[in-house]
């Protein structure tokens, strides 16, 4: 059997609302360490990684070495509609279920209870090595938000240059171009901090309609951290409340070549 | 324009 309590339910319904536009299906792989989540959208040129560490949840149970779940993220996200901003979750699957049960509390006076039809999906994994990034960025996720979202009006695609001192976000388009230069920023207010570091400079190209459909995931936590390597795909990274412990949603997407 | 790569160009299926 598979139950978990997670006290603060908006978190999941954060996380799917986050992943929903990039992937159908997806499936939930719950072992006794948590729950994993890799998926790719259609066209493979960007790919989900959600994990959530049992520190997350109130309650945590996995009583089998490892349960393949199959969502439809459609059905999933019309469920957590029912799910209120403050309310608990609990998820609960029998050994060979054929659902998941959602249980959606605030305190003992609303109690809401949906069974999802299990499906079985089909999933390609990646194996996706631990990489060094040659520059890591930590900028406040409104931010983030923001520049892509704006970016998004010039053209279809977003250089990101990021060098000693700062981080400089392009675009070129019809009518004209553009840039947002934003500076290493480590002595500032928390929320205003934007941490460039770098070993080697990069400047890659990337499609804005997959970095702004990233930022659906902003409001998990406070900052979003971005690595880049010069051979290898974009990582942008956001931190279940801004905690690594607790677990990471992470997107991959590949870049750009010029021709 | 620049071409949009794909993730399996840099990761391998496990």
């Amino acid at each position: 059997m598979f139950e978990a309590v997670l006290s603060n339910g908006s978190t999941l319904k954060k996380i799917f609302e986050g992943i929903k536009d990039l992937c159908t299906d997806v499936n939930f792989d719950v072992s006794s360490e948590g729950i994993k989540l890799q998926a790719m959208d259609s066209s493979h040129v960007s790919l989900v990684s959600l994990e959530l560490h049992t520190d997350v949840f109130e309650q945590f149970r996995c009583d089998r070495d490892s349960m393949t779940l199959g969502l439809n993220m459609k059905s999933v996200t019309q469920i957590f509609k029912i799910c209120g901003n403050d309310d608990s979750v609990t998820m609960r699957a029998e050994d060979e279920g054929e659902t998941l049960e959602f249980t959606f509390e605030k305190g003992e006076d609303r109690v809401s209870t949906f069974e999802l039809k299990l499906m079985d999906i089909d999933s390609e994994h990646l194996g996706i090595p631990d990489t060094e990034y040659q520059c890591n960025v930590k900028l406040p996720c409104s931010e983030y938000q923001r520049i892509c979202r704006d970016m998004a009006g010039f053209g279809d695609n977003m250089t990101i240059d990021c060098q000693k001192g700062g981080v400089t976000f392009s675009v070129d388009g019809e009518v004209g171009k553009g840039k947002i230069f934003l500076k290493h920023q480590p002595n500032v207010e928390e929320k205003h901090k934007v941490i460039v570091t770098v070993k080697e400079g990069v400047e890659l190209d990337f499609a804005l309609r997959y970095l702004n459909n990233f930022a659906k995931a902003a409001p998990l936590s406070d900052h979003v951290q971005l690595g880049l390597n010069s051979d290898t795909p974009l990582s942008v990274r956001f931190d279940i409340e801004d905690k690594a412990t607790l677990g990471s949603l992470k997107f991959f997407l590949a870049p750009k070549i010029k021709e | 324009t620049p071409i949009q790569n794909n993730l399996d160009e840099f990761y391998t299926l496990v």
